[in-house]
């Protein structure tokens, strides 16, 4: 569909995408937690595209398993370039999993490996 | 006016108040964080209250400045029985203020001296 091919693009021309609210204190820890690794996320926030917010909602959940915000992605390396496109592949998960990778020093790899690609 | 007569008696007939929003996520850790102390309080869901929810939040803004959620009240003991609402002595503030003083120890005693009003 139209709206899949606008995730698989997002996805694959930005090396960390954050899929947030604005209103939302979760959303805002991850977002300061990126400018904290000299990182800029793309952030869409999805209580500012009018209806197709609960769309892009609704197909993240499908993608992902994950319908809560923060949805965040970083791009990780995939040895065969048919399977690029895998949401699970590159799916880091919402506000806990994220400061989870940051505690154990994974995070700040996953970011500079995918910023340096 | 008689939304203000509301939250009045609402902050009179019960030790701790919480004005949440059920989706949100700072608002379930202040909810558990009771919880762990024992204590239950009177939650309202903004979210879940039509058109008197914004009301509500716009209210309570102007009778404690704060406008986010979660907003955390708790029953103080104030001599002058005159001056028994002033919603800024009971008012504990928001998710990262409860937490603040749960971690001095103070909200424990708060909540306890509250119950036992
Ligand atoms: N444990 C999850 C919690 C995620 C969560 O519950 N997010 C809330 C906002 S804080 C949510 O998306 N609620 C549904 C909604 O806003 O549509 C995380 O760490 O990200
Ligand atoms: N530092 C505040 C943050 C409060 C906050 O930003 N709350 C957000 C939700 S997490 C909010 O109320 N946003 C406006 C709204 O939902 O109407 C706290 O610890 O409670
Ligand atoms: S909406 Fe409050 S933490 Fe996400």
């Amino acid at each position: 569909s139209r709206l899949e091919e606008t995730i698989k693009n997002t996805l694959s021309q930005n090396p960390v995408v954050v899929y947030s609210k604005s209103w939302c204190s979760y959303c805002s820890e991850v977002k300061s937690l990126f400018k904290k690794l000299g990182v800029q996320p793309l952030v869409i926030e999805l209580d500012e595209l009018g209806p197709q917010g609960p769309q892009l909602q609704k197909l993240l959940e499908r993608i992902t398993g994950q319908y809560t915000v923060p949805n965040v992605f970083i791009e990780q390396f995939i040895s065969d370039p048919k399977v690029f496109f895998i949401a699970g592949g590159n799916h880091i998960g919402g506000c806990t999993d994220t400061l989870k990778l940051y505690r154990k020093g994974d995070l700040e790899t996953l970011v500079s490996e995918a910023v340096a690609k």
